[in-house]
């Protein structure tokens, strides 16, 4: 936050657009600037109204060169934007150089202004700089697919330093019941408009959920795998980290470790002696070697071998002794051998016929010490090896210590 | 002392300014500990963005200065 961290005493705040740069679409314009909003409304329990006329909290506008402050811009490059934290006057206020090139989406010849929008609107809600790479207020513009877009914990965290929490933290449901797709922004959540035209704003939202406490016992997750000697468990945005080195449980997002996969998995696996961990997300897959993800990805699912009727993976893992991945989907599974790199024959074979007491779909599959863990709903069912046998049953997050 | 080239006479001008901008520098033309000065304010920024803490301005530091940015001083306090 910035020195004496001044916020907004209110949890309605008002913005107004004072101009449109001519780079983009008027249209587009409002829509970067409503979702840069959304952003911060989905995780605190602030309100935006967006005024027409008259004295708004936040006065957005494009300007060159000089332009009645004490920051003037500096021609194309350089400052991109600047904001003024909470307070009277310009205080709120944001400012973007038109001598910029500002665009609707992510490419190498302009600013995306939704991603910029965002960063200057955290200042105007009172966010300072900061230093994690990654986060949305590290200072430098990072190019980006803003697609499904989600928050960064450093700037969730910041924020609701300021103003806490929404008013309404719903659970995240259970991955057999929820789709992954986005959820519908509800009423409260949306920038409201109080306009004599009543223009609606078309905005495609990206919800950031509560972050599930680690020893609920309903705790599912979507997919898990180990990664250099570490366990992280996905579930939506969110990861948990579980290593060796440290005994406490890391929390981060997806989007802080691998940006363009921000929305979550279905699967994932690691093959250790190629230092690589694939990703499975409906009909396709990433291939990543710690923090980079592989270049000519995502491919389909159907290059490993799968017929077009496999739609997406249910959980995967890697046997690092026969060097065999297993890939499940519904109550079947299909064996795949990573040095010939193709599916074995006699697959698919249904899972409870070779894997003992697992009756039923499985969540995600972790292999460690010897053992495979099938997580389903918030049980997990530890499995030998060797002998494919069940061994115990357990909570999902029994790995977190609770 | 070598003679400066042109190139590092840039460089230190566009660092000064980024400095003056970002981290709150101000240049005592008299003051003795004028490189004392910068160089802690190089250090500052290093420290910020996980470079090598050096107080130099090394081509890495100078890539993070050249990048596009949002104008809000990291350090400075608004009145």
């Amino acid at each position: 936050t910035f020195p004496l961290s001044p916020r907004w005493k209110k949890e309605d705040v008002t913005y107004r657009i004072l101009n449109y740069t001519p780079d983009m679409l008027q249209s587009d314009v409002e829509e970067a600037i409503a979702k840069a909003l959304q952003l911060w409304s989905s995780v605190t329990p602030l309100r935006f109204t967006r005024l027409y006329t008259g004295q708004a909290d936040i006065m957005i506008s494009f300007a060159a060169g000089y332009h009645g402050d004490f920051y003037s811009f500096d021609g194309p490059g350089g400052t991109l934007a600047h904001a003024y934290p909470p307070g009277n006057g310009i205080g709120g206020d944001a400012h973007f150089d038109e001598d910029e090139n500002w665009t609707k989406f992510t490419t190498y010849n302009g600013y995306n202004l939704f991603l910029v929008a965002a960063h200057e609107l955290g200042h105007s809600l009172g966010l300072g700089h900061s230093d994690v790479f990654g986060a949305l207020m590290y200072p430098i513009y990072m190019a980006k697919d803003t697609r499904d877009y989600r928050l960064p914990q450093d700037d969730i965290d910041g924020i609701q330093a300021l103003y806490g929490p929404p008013r309404e933290s719903p659970a995240l449901p259970t991955k057999a019941f929820a789709p992954q797709e986005p959820t519908e922004m509800t009423s409260a959540e949306a920038p409201t408009e109080v306009s004599p035209r009543e223009e609606p704003t078309e905005m495609t939202p990206s919800k950031t959920p509560t972050r599930p406490e680690d020893c609920d016992p309903h705790l599912t997750f979507d997919a898990i795998t180990t990664l250099r000697g570490e366990i992280l468990f996905f579930k939506g945005s969110y990861v948990w980290r579980k290593s060796p080195y440290f005994s406490d449980i890391e929390h981060d997002t997806i989007s802080s470790f691998w940006p363009p996969l921000a929305a979550g998995f279905d699967a994932a696996y690691e093959v250790d002696r190629k230092d690589r961990v694939v990703f499975f997300k409906d009909g396709q897959y990433w291939a990543v070697s710690g923090y980079r993800i592989e270049p000519g990805f995502p491919k389909p699912i159907q290059n490993l071998g799968f017929p077009t009727s496999v739609g997406k993976i249910d959980a995967a893992v890697h046997d690092q002794i026969t060097k065999k991945t297993y890939f499940f989907v519904g109550n079947k599974y299909w064996s795949f051998n990573e040095n010939t790199q193709s599916m074995e024959r006699g697959y698919p074979r249904k899972i409870a016929a070779d894997f003992q007491g697992i009756g039923h779909t499985v969540d995600a599959v972790l292999q460690k010490n010897g053992h495979f863990y099938f997580f389903h709903g918030s049980n997990q069912y530890e499995v030998d090896i060797k002998n494919k046998k069940l061994i115990r049953i357990m909570k999902s997050n029994s790995w977190f210590n609770c | 002392f070598p003679v400066v080239s042109e190139k590092e006479k840039e460089d230190m001008q566009l660092a000064k300014k980024y400095l003056q901008s970002f981290y709150d520098f101000k240049e005592e033309k008299n003051s003795l500990f004028k490189t004392k000065n910068l160089a802690n304010k190089i250090r500052e920024m290093q420290s910020f963005f996980g470079l090598e803490v050096t107080g130099e301005l090394n081509p890495e530091t100078l890539d993070i200065m050249k990048q596009p940015r949002c104008g809000i001083p990291d350090v400075r306090s608004y009145s």
